[in-house]
């Protein structure tokens, strides 16, 4: 058996079925499929399961097809059959389930069908923290194999999940070091209504921001990010929307205003608005979401849901656009950073936990993404700018810091990020905070 | 002695390997290129799991394998807190 990551610190564990589109299979026998599998894990472990009618719930369980927000795509009926998280907050614990197979409940067979049971009980160790097994009879053998219902637990999964949480009868609670989530999760009533929405994509264990929002139509944005309309940011204390080079210079971008930064460094008189530069932007516009000067010398702004391209200073006719006639899809409703990659003069857009490489003869993004974010290593989720310096590195900046990016190791140089204030502006660290950050 | 033919590996393998851990999903990006020695290493890890001959090759009881239904969490992983205990 394998352990992965942390394990939950409490045992007395709830789960949720969250999906409405189960026209294939009644959903009864589905959940009383997923009861059953769980109860498999609780039979020989201290850990017990409570289904409840919530988001909040630890295990939620989705039936999803294709593209579905988490960076790992089903691929219809046939190989993948469902994944798993391991413990954590966000979709920790979580379990999607491929729509599109054949699911067979309440131990029906037939040839070509699958055992939803039999992948549930697999798939629900990966959220108790077991990570695949090579042993061929194991629970957690990663290839899908039949089972009888009434099985016994094998052996290699039998001590995999009592390392994790004692077994039934000992009172041991094994040496494993607890997960232990920075709030304790509030367990609704089953009287929450079923339209809660839940959205999720900037929810990191480490983010200080609530776990979960429950208004789609606002997403949440970095929890560092100050509305600063019309005071001038402070660059020496302050996060930046976009970064990019245009005509070989550096421009960072805060709220209305942009810095220009030189060979020599800050240009006098700046913060200047952005709108003094660039004509005719949105009146309303508070920020910019990303910059970047195409490979053509066309500079391109996005703002919420659609992309100006300008020819210097001057819009070019026929925009704004919306992000979805450069194939993104059209629930995304901003992007995080735009950035030619020196290593393949490649165009990529990052927002949220995905990215995507744009082909820039066609100007649509490329059929096999958006990827996930993890493999651009160090750098994380939710990043707020990234672009090429002139020394040919690539540079990723979240909240108030940045991270130098190897490109051929594909991970960042150095796990700690670097202040802003202190490499790009020259601020002292005494210095920063406060005005609007003289050197 | 007569020799074995080699089968080439098309791109569904690398992806195969990538998508379950026994390759580096980094060099999607980079599209470094492979030496053979990487491949067949990854092809001999993927046998080993999969409690199958290891010969390191394309062979037809990869191939089935390959073909089989699975679960799509990758069987290694280079993330921390993987450990795996002795026996």
């Amino acid at each position: 058996y394998t352990l992965q990551g942390q394990k939950w610190h409490h045992v007395n564990l709830t789960w949720s079925l969250r999906t409405r589109r189960l026209d294939k299979v009644d959903h009864g026998w589905v959940r009383s499929d997923l009861n059953r599998a769980f109860q498999v894990w609780s039979k020989y472990s201290k850990l017990t399961f409570r289904e409840v009618n919530s988001e909040s719930a630890d295990i939620l369980v989705f039936f999803e097809k294709g593209y579905h927000g988490d960076g790992y795509p089903f691929d219809g009926p046939g190989q993948v059959l469902a994944h798993a998280f391991f413990p954590g907050t966000g979709r920790g614990g979580d379990a999607h389930f491929d729509e599109e197979e054949e699911w067979l409940v309440a131990d029906k067979t037939s040839k070509d069908g699958t055992s939803l049971f039999r992948v549930a009980v697999h798939e629900f160790g990966h959220s108790l923290g077991l990570s695949h097994s090579s042993v061929q009879d194991a629970l957690m053998f990663p290839w899908y194999q039949d089972l009888q219902s009434d099985f016994e637990l094998p052996n290699d999964d039998r001590i995999g999940i009592q390392v994790l949480y004692g077994a039934k009868d000992d009172k041991s609670w094994g040496d494993i070091p607890v997960y232990r989530p920075t709030s304790q999760k509030p367990i609704l009533s089953t009287t929450v209504p079923a339209t809660t929405a839940v959205t999720r994509y900037s929810t990191m264990a480490s983010d200080t921001t609530p776990e979960y929002t429950t208004s789609r139509t606002t997403p949440p944005r970095r929890p560092d990010v100050a509305v600063v309309v019309d005071e001038k940011p402070d660059f020496c204390n302050t996060s930046f929307d976009a970064v990019s080079i245009i005509r070989k210079e550096t421009f960072f971008f805060k709220g209305k205003y942009t810095w220009r930064l030189g060979t020599k460094g800050l240009y006098a008189g700046y913060p200047a608005l952005i709108s003094r530069l660039w004509y005719n932007l949105p009146e309303n516009m508070t920020q910019v979401d990303a910059v970047y000067e195409r490979q053509d010398g066309k500079i391109v702004f996005f703002i919420g849901r659609n992309y100006y391209v300008f020819d210097g200073n001057n819009p070019l006719p026929g925009y704004p656009k919306p992000l979805t006639t450069l194939g993104l899809p059209d629930e995304l409703d901003h992007v995080d950073a735009a950035v030619v990659w020196g290593h393949n003069s490649k165009t990529y857009i990052f927002s949220g936990t995905m990215y995507w490489r744009c082909d820039d003869e066609t100007n649509q993004m490329e059929l096999d993404y958006p990827r996930d974010m993890s493999i651009w290593r160090g750098v994380g989720y939710n990043i707020d700018a990234a672009f090429q310096w002139h020394d040919g590195a690539t540079y990723f900046f979240k909240n108030r810091d940045f991270w130098k990016f190897n490109d051929l190791r594909m991970r960042v140089e150095q796990e700690e990020p670097r202040s802003i204030g202190e490499f790009w502006f020259n601020c002292t660290a005494t210095r920063s905070g406060g005005g609007n950050g003289d050197r | 002695r007569r020799r074995t033919e080699s089968t080439p590996i098309y791109d569904d393998v690398h992806g195969y390997l990538m998508k379950f851990g026994y390759l580096p999903e980094s060099d999607l990006e980079t599209g470094n290129l492979r030496d053979g020695n990487q491949l067949q290493d990854a092809l001999r890890t993927l046998q080993t799991f999969g409690n199958i001959p290891v010969t390191g090759k394309m062979d037809a009881a990869t191939k089935e394998l390959m073909k089989k239904p699975r679960c799509g969490v990758p069987d290694l992983s280079p993330a921390a807190g993987q450990r795996r205990t002795k026996r």
